[in-house]
């Protein structure tokens, strides 16, 4: 059980032999595991941008009107990191990432990092992603759980 | 006399003890003075005392649902005059008025407004 | 792939993004 600043160190380098990108048919791309991953392991960071909450919006608009696909995960009320033109491949892991993944907002050395970690140990070529819950992501699925921090979409 | 707000601000900002100067670090964001008008013509004047190296500000007139946690003149509840190329704002709209104020400059800042509120 | 934004940037962990003076203005001057 090392501390989360030192897990947090060897995630940096271990990321890259840990995550693929696939292309999947339903929801164009997910993660999966090039070797096995035991319970409770930091797999990847949702690394990207660190910026103010109130300009997600401005940035939405500006990557919708490219037609670039927007990516972003919040941090807390006042950040959001955004991965859409700078970030790594945690940007494909939708805001659920169950069943085999959760993610986690990590304090490291003062500074707050979206962790993803295995909820249970995952095999060696085996999906990150709940992949095959959703549709294509561009028509989002209403979510009617009206939880209090519900974010209105499934996907 | 009319000061900063402590409370209708932006977090990230931090009010000086005389409430008279506002520091920030974490992008263009906005604090409301306390006191407000709601009928006839306003004015007030503000000089500017110092300005830290590369620092610059927007100055004007806010409404309550301007957004605190972006610059003044971003939205359709506020109009400002910027330090930078003295540029007036609102809604985000930059146009040009004056050339650039800094420090030592006395700025008048006026507002008409409806009798009938 | 469609899903890499125009010059993507790879990153390992978190950058801090400064804000420019500019940054809520529909154009800068």
């Amino acid at each position: 059980e090392l501390p989360m600043a030192m897990r947090y160190r060897q995630l940096c380098d271990s990321t890259r032999d840990t995550v693929g990108v696939y292309r999947s048919p339903i929801s164009g791309r997910g993660l999966f595991c090039k070797r096995t991953v035991e319970a409770g392991q930091m797999v990847i960071e949702y690394a990207g941008q660190v910026i103010r909450s109130s300009l997600t919006d401005i940035r939405e608009r500006y990557y919708s009107s490219r037609g670039i696909g927007c990516y972003m995960f919040r941090i807390d009320d006042d950040f959001v990191v955004d991965a859409t033109m700078k970030g790594n491949a945690a940007r494909f892991i939708n805001h659920s990432c169950n069943p085999n993944c959760y993610s986690r907002v990590v304090d490291i050395l003062g500074k707050k990092h979206i962790i993803i970690f295995a909820l249970r140990k995952i095999l060696r070529g085996e999906e990150l992603t709940y992949d095959y819950k959703f549709p294509i992501e561009e028509d989002k699925i209403p979510c009617t759980c009206g939880a209090r921090r519900c974010r209105k979409y499934l996907n | 006399a009319v000061l900063l707000a402590l409370h209708d601000r932006a977090q990230c900002l931090r009010i000086s003890d005389d409430r008279l100067s506002v520091t920030g670090d974490k992008g263009y964001c906005m604090v409301r003075a306390t006191h407000c008008v709601r009928r006839g013509t306003w004015y007030w004047e503000a000089t500017i005392t110092a300005q830290p190296e590369g620092a610059h500000c927007r100055i004007g007139w806010g409404g309550p649902l301007a957004n605190l946690n972006a610059p003044l003149g971003y939205d359709k509840f506020g109009y400002s005059w910027r330090s930078r190329k003295g540029t007036v704002f609102h809604e985000a709209r930059g146009r040009h008025l004056s050339p650039g104020y800094q420090q030592g400059d006395v700025l008048g800042i006026l507002i008409h407004l409806p009798e009938a509120a | 792939w469609s899903a890499f934004a125009p010059d993507f940037k790879e990153l390992d962990e978190n950058v801090e993004y400064e804000e420019r003076e500019s940054e809520f203005d529909l154009s800068d001057e």
